[in-house]
């Protein structure tokens, strides 16, 4: 990007590769400043917040500088000095839901070129039946070459492939190519400089937007599709035609004061269609909570029809009132799915799943959050599946996502948007349909090592199971797999043997594509699993954990929550060097920086800095 | 005056002006069980100013610690400290520090008197000097609790009723009559009020400009926040 007329963008490029869900994207971009003077070149993109950034490099008048990742306690204390001063500046930035902004600049010498190069990597997840490649492009203008190329090699074959982008016009529409063979795919994008134009007489560009893929693989049964490539394996598990198992749903509805409003108004809706949706072989409950706990009913109930009128009319006059009892009304919902399970209410197959919505923090009862985690972990002995949506940036994220996964449940945030209700129905879609329970994945033990997680509570409908591991023989020429599961009617048993994948066979002018991304797709998933476990857990596992997530972070040279990209710039003309550090943003940080965003915001004026002091104070002054 | 009531584990603030006639006295801190006493006197602006808005002010704070028999007076020309059953004057103009038994005494001279009262209580009163021939506005004072931890449940008043916390939710932001102040619904101690983000000003590290602390202001006195109304905290006397 650039506010000069004076500087060029020759070309833009993204390169995408797929190669068995792993996706490495590389953004390329090169300008030329054509002033007589040197002048400021800025670098901005985005990248999906699952990914990793792994390299970064600028080539200014033949030399190259390359990001260097670094433990991130001593790439702070390496730059200490700077950084006391405010002289590095963060290159990371959260930016919207899904993305988050890297951007940097360099003092460029008149008539001279500067390349830019950022390459990311993530493992896409499957969800409600298929993968998603997003790449954000936003040139501020229009640009001698730009290109958007993506290439998906999956052995498994691919069952269908959608690119669209949001800025894409009926003149734009046709320039989108893409050839998709039994294993391979090619997206592709390059409009003219003119066909970016966004106006006769305007200099304006057309693209500006996010470039959107989805694709689906061909789901193996039985067992599913390993690949061996390298001396790494990595399996996906996701048969086809599996039927659902039925679940008893308990739904913990935040109703205090701060739901007032657009919120409430909003789970409402999404609770009615949630409610209609349910499947007649679900049981439910409907429980509200502010300071008081509402229950709809005193046990859970079956999903007739008429049950969901019922529910439908509860559903409709909820409205908010008190403050936020956390503790006691997810209590509540354990114990009603005890009680039910004792007196032979449910399904003996069927799994049980709480779903919590709150917006804010626990402030009446147990108001410790730390108690509030142990209190739930005991009831539920870990038997029932915990998921809690966050609403809004007033609730404690890291609060929720660790009293999730200690009850085989996730947390997801809601963002107060005009689509929160599609937000929430989106969460309920994702785990509304298990298909497995107790899903083991078992690999001979004296041929693997370094397995990640092979245990999970269940596999729902559209998404999948991943594991990987490295394998203790190089020259293996199969092995046999295990799967075990609750169905729903039996239990679920697969067997099968795997044989190392031939590239040469399925890709023979492409092979060169595969060396090292079974591997990295393994340590990407590895340290993922590490990173989770970091935050929950006993003290030990944790430290263990964080020290393993950051020992192959610094391996495999990937920028995580634990490490940290120092990017040194060329020196400018006064002699200065400002180091730059990217870093990976947790969930955490993101929600606290949208957080003090909204309060300064709309707080403040705009040069306003708040000061926070340590303790309360309460004072009385003159205006 | 303007009371804010920080909280820092929210990062967030409330905060609401109360006004009253000048010479009206008011109870900011009463607990009972310690002895402690605080009550603030306002005062009026020299004559109206040309906008029409007679702001009122703390100009003397009368302080009582039962139990340990001190008793404080400070106004925005002296300071008074009765102890071992005498009475001693401190000059705003003179910086000075007074150990005693009970009480720690720190004047900033023409800036800040800093009261640490044995195992209770720790504040500061700062002195706002206005230019002497100011037309319309004069001296006044602000008092700024630092720790109030060690005081009772029971502890009451104006700021007293909000040292052990307070919880409120604030929900549904919307454009309010300027555009930087939105409007929002708070939910606090059973009732639903109006409310507008704004910021007042924390003079302890800037006497002169103040820093701007972003907060949730309740309209009309505070009433929904305060328990019961502005003039339920109306006292007799000083002491």
């Amino acid at each position: 990007s650039t506010n000069e007329a004076t500087v060029e963008v020759h070309s833009v490029t993204v390169d995408c590769t797929v190669t068995s869900r792993f996706a490495r994207t590389v953004m390329t971009s090169v300008a030329l400043n054509k002033a007589n003077t040197s002048q400021e070149i800025f670098f901005e993109v985005e990248l999906p917040k699952t990914a990793f950034i792994t390299n970064f490099s600028m080539e200014i008048e033949g030399r190259v500088y390359v990001g260097d990742v670094k433990e991130k306690e001593k790439a702070k204390k390496q730059y200490e000095k700077a950084v006391s001063s405010g002289r590095t500046a963060g290159l990371v930035k959260a930016s919207g839901r899904k993305m988050e902004k890297f951007s940097v600049s360099v003092n460029i010498a008149a008539k001279s070129n500067v390349t830019f190069i950022l390459t990311h990597e993530e493992l896409l997840q499957r969800k409600l039946g298929h993968y998603e490649i997003l790449t954000r492009v936003k040139p501020k203008t229009r640009v001698q070459k730009f290109q958007i190329v993506v290439n998906i090699y999956e052995p498994q074959g691919i069952l269908f492939v959608d690119a669209h982008a949001t800025f894409l016009s009926n003149d734009l529409l046709p320039l989108v190519e893409k050839t998709v063979t039994d294993k391979k795919a090619h997206v592709s994008f390059s409009p003219t400089m003119e066909q970016q134009r966004k106006c006769p007489d305007c200099d304006g560009t057309l693209i500006d937007g996010d470039f959107i893929i989805k694709y689906d693989v061909n789901r193996a049964k039985s067992f599913g599709d390993i690949q061996i490539v390298n001396g790494y394996f990595v399996h996906f598990f996701a048969p086809p035609d599996l039927r659902r198992v039925p679940k008893n749903v308990v739904f913990v509805i935040d109703i205090s004061g701060s739901m007032y409003g657009t919120k409430m108004t909003q789970t409402r809706e999404a609770m009615l269609q949630i409610v209609k949706d349910l499947h007649e072989d679900d049981h439910f409950a409907l429980i509200k909570f502010g300071s008081a706990i509402y229950t709809w009913r005193d046990s859970l109930s079956k999903a007739t029809q008429e049950n969901i009128t019922e529910a439908i009319n509860y559903v409709k006059d909820i409205d908010s009132e008190g403050m936020t009892n956390i503790n006691d009304a997810v209590l509540r919902g354990v114990a009603m799915l005890i009680k039910d399970r004792k007196e032979k209410k449910l399904p003996e197959r069927s799994v049980d799943i709480i779903i919590l919505l709150t917006d804010g923090m626990p402030n009446v009862g147990e108001s410790n959050t730390a108690k509030i985690q142990e209190n739930v972990l005991s009831a539920t002995g870990g038997k029932m599946s915990l998921f809690s949506l966050g609403f809004g940036n007033d609730v404690d994220y890291s609060f929720l996502d660790v009293l999730s996964k200690q009850n085989k449940g996730i947390a997801r945030r809601i963002y107060e948007a005009s689509d929160a209700t599609l937000q929430l129905q989106g969460f309920y879609d994702e785990v509304a349909s298990p298909l497995l329970l107790e899903v083991d994945l078992r690999y001979p033990d004296n041929a693997v090592e370094m397995l990640t997680t092979n245990h999970f509570s269940q596999l729902f409908n559209g998404s999948e199971i991943v594991v990987a591991g490295r394998l203790t023989d190089n020259d293996l020429d199969n092995f046999m797999v295990d799967v075990m599961g609750q169905g729903l009617e039996e239990d679920y048993k697969a067997q099968g043997q795997a044989s190392p994948v031939k590239w040469t066979d399925i890709y023979p002018d492409e092979e060169y594509i595969f060396g090292d991304f079974t591997e990295r797709l393994w340590a990407y998933l590895t340290i993922q699993q590490l990173l989770e476990k970091s935050k929950s857990g006993p003290a030990d596992e944790k430290e263990n954990a964080t020290a393993k997530a950051l020992d192959m972070a610094l391996k495999y040279s990937f920028v995580t929550p634990l490490t940290s990209m120092v990017v040194t710039k060329p020196e400018t003309e006064d002699g200065t060097d400002s180091p730059l550090i990217a870093d990976k943003l947790t969930e955490e940080q993101r929600q606290q920086a949208e957080r003090r965003g909204y309060h300064y915001m709309s707080a403040s004026p705009p040069m306003y800095t708040p000061t926070y002091h340590s303790s309360p104070t309460y004072f009385v002054d003159g205006d | 005056p303007h009371f804010m009531i920080e909280l820092p584990e929210k990062e967030d603030a409330l905060c609401f002006n109360i006004n009253d006639r000048p010479g009206t006295i008011f109870s900011l801190v009463t607990d009972p069980q310690s002895g402690i006493l605080v009550n603030g006197q306002i005062i009026g602006d020299k004559k109206i100013p040309p906008d029409g808005k007679m702001n009122t002010y703390f100009w003397r704070f009368g302080i009582v610690h039962q139990t340990l028999g001190v008793r404080l007076e400070v106004n925005t020309r002296d300071i008074s400290v009765f102890q071992d059953s005498k009475w001693v004057k401190l000059l705003w103009s003179d910086s000075a520090s007074l150990k005693g038994l009970n009480v720690d005494l720190l004047v900033t001279k023409e800036r800040s008197l800093m009261v640490t009262l044995k195992d209770s209580v720790k504040f500061v009163v700062l002195l706002h000097k206005v230019w002497e021939k100011h037309p319309y506005h004069r001296d006044y004072l602000g008092f700024y609790t630092l720790d109030s931890h060690l005081l009772s449940p029971a502890v009451h008043g104006l700021l007293g009723q909000f040292y052990h916390g307070i919880e409120y939710e604030v929900s549904e932001l919307r454009p309010g009559e300027v555009p930087e102040k939105p409007d929002a619904t708070m939910f606090v101690k059973g009732q639903q009020l109006n409310v507008t983000r704004g910021w007042q000003r924390d003079f302890r590290r800037d006497m002169k400009n103040g820093e701007n602390v972003p907060c949730w202001f309740v309209h009309n006195n505070g009433t929904g926040l305060i328990d019961g109304d502005a003039t339920d905290y109306v006292v007799s006397g000083l002491f």
